[in-house]
């Protein structure tokens, strides 16, 4: 289900902020379709759920779990 | 596991600078004091708590806004807590979270502590979501303990904890650092005989007794300094002591363990237990021809390629088959640049040639190689040349290093 814009922001947000999406280095703030999808893989294998690269309930709920304020250094680009 | 980074030294001071409305202060200091056990108990680190000035480890709780932290918090649930990573110390908790000890409600302080605190060591997040390491809080758990994760990555970072601290640390919080025994009475170095020399880095030379080190140059001793106060961590009453210029790295001995130093750093995973070479090993030296270590005791030596296996079955080896007219059981060696070699045994020292030889006219009381009170170098009145009788002539080096290292 495409995600409404507020939804959207929250999740690039949270990916962004624990380092599982790289902002582009030539700065445009637009993320392609593929990277996200790839950042939400990676953020589903890292808590071992369902990776399917969508955005869905299981996903969601854990986004909402209260955490560590550092990064994961989960994604092996951002890793680098 | 992932490693950010490691403190240098073991020993670290930890400091409580305010509580949570939730909690009362020994509430407070309880779970915090058991969070550092978690990691005390794994890993040879020990944590001891100070109420006034600096500490390496500083745990503090602030809320959306703060003077002292850019990263500013969101309120009850979401981000719990942050760290930084070594040598910075700080730790800090979301001051807006319902914090608690011994009940499922809220947000218990001592497992997110440790996970901070785990951060302040040098983990980075686990893979496994049940390692406290894990970015995300898994609730309460009244008989927590650390993951075989957590477990690998501290250990890791500092090696394992050695079986003989259990005895001397098995004390419930807060842990003692490590008594600091008063140093032994200070040598007169014109008068004593020495534990150990050498040619370290920079081309300095150094001689230990006792607890204390001190630096021979053209002009005299230099000043005494506690031997930990240069090499954290390593003991007084050493057996031996050498820097190889090959690796840069300069190896203690004594007893049967060995401490391995990079400049003034300990390596990690040290002090190791001796089990190739006997304990309790009389000298050591690094003789620049061959570039090989040679280790001493009694009559016999090893010789230690530091970068390739060695085997050392075939050893100890006759001293006299190799360093002819050097005494049985010295008390110290060294080698300078130029392959010249320096036996010491009580307070007289030898002087060996290239060939391994000992000069005419050796043994000299070890007052004349400390030049106390002499101001001339050594002349060999035989060839006239001009001995050096330490190593700085020789490099020109002055003693100021060590001021810049205590620095």
């Amino acid at each position: 289900r495409a995600l409404g814009p507020t939804e959207k922001e929250a999740v690039l947000d949270y990916l962004l902020q624990y380092g599982y999406l790289q902002k582009p280095l030539e700065g445009a703030d637009d993320f392609r379709l593929e990277d996200i999808t790839e950042a939400l893989r990676t953020f589903q294998e890292a808590s071992q759920l369902p990776v399917s690269g969508q955005m869905d309930d299981a996903t969601r709920a854990r986004m909402k779990q209260p955490r560590c304020g550092l990064e994961d250094p989960f994604n092996q680009k951002s890793l680098k | 596991y992932l490693l950010l980074g490691h403190w240098r030294k073991k020993h670290l001071t930890f400091r409580i600078l305010n509580v949570p409305s939730t909690l009362s202060l020994p509430a407070v200091r309880a779970a915090l004091h058991r969070a550092f056990k978690y990691w005390s108990s794994v890993a040879p680190l020990t944590f001891r708590e100070v109420k006034a000035g600096w500490a390496d480890i500083r745990l503090s709780f602030h809320g959306r806004q703060s003077p002292y932290c850019s990263n500013t918090f969101d309120g009850p649930g979401k981000v719990l807590a942050h760290a930084d990573i070594p040598e910075l110390g700080s730790v800090h908790f979301d001051k807006d979270e319902f914090w608690t000890e011994g009940t499922y409600q809220g947000v218990n302080l001592r497992i997110i502590a440790a996970h901070e605190v785990g951060h302040a060591l040098g983990l980075g997040h686990s893979r496994y979501t049940q390692a406290l390491m894990a970015p995300v809080y898994a609730g309460y758990r009244p008989y927590f303990k650390l993951h075989p994760d957590d477990v690998a990555g501290i250990q890791a970072l500092y090696g394992k904890r050695r079986p003989e601290t259990d005895e001397e640390e098995e004390t419930e919080m807060p842990t003692v650092s490590p008594v600091t025994t008063q140093p032994g009475p200070m040598p007169n170095p014109c008068s004593s005989d020495v534990d150990a020399v050498m040619l370290g880095p920079r081309g300095k030379t150094y001689a230990f007794k006792g607890d204390y080190v001190w630096t021979v140059t053209d002009s005299g001793p230099g000043p005494l300094f506690q031997i930990s106060a240069l090499w954290e961590g390593l003991p007084g009453n050493l057996d031996a002591a050498v820097y190889s210029p090959r690796t840069g790295r300069t190896h203690f001995f004594k007893g049967n363990k060995v401490w391995r130093y990079v400049d003034f750093k300990m390596s990690p995973g040290f002090p190791m237990k001796l089990n190739r070479v006997e304990p309790n090993l009389d000298a050591a030296l690094y003789w620049p021809v061959n570039q090989k270590v040679f280790l001493f005791k009694g009559s016999g030596y090893w010789q230690w390629d530091e970068l390739a296996r060695t085997d050392l079955s075939r050893y100890p080896k006759p001293i006299k088959g190799l360093f002819t007219g050097v005494p049985d059981q010295p008390s110290a060696a060294m080698s300078w640049q130029d392959g010249q070699v320096y036996f010491f045994k009580g307070k007289e020292y030898w002087r060996l040639n290239q060939q391994l030889r000992v000069a005419k006219g050796y043994p000299r009381n070890v007052t004349h190689w400390m030049h106390c009170g002499l101001q001339t170098p050594d002349t060999n009145s035989l060839t006239g040349d001009v001995t050096p009788l330490t190593t700085d002539r020789v490099l020109g080096t002055t003693p100021s290093t060590m001021d810049s290292t205590l620095d």
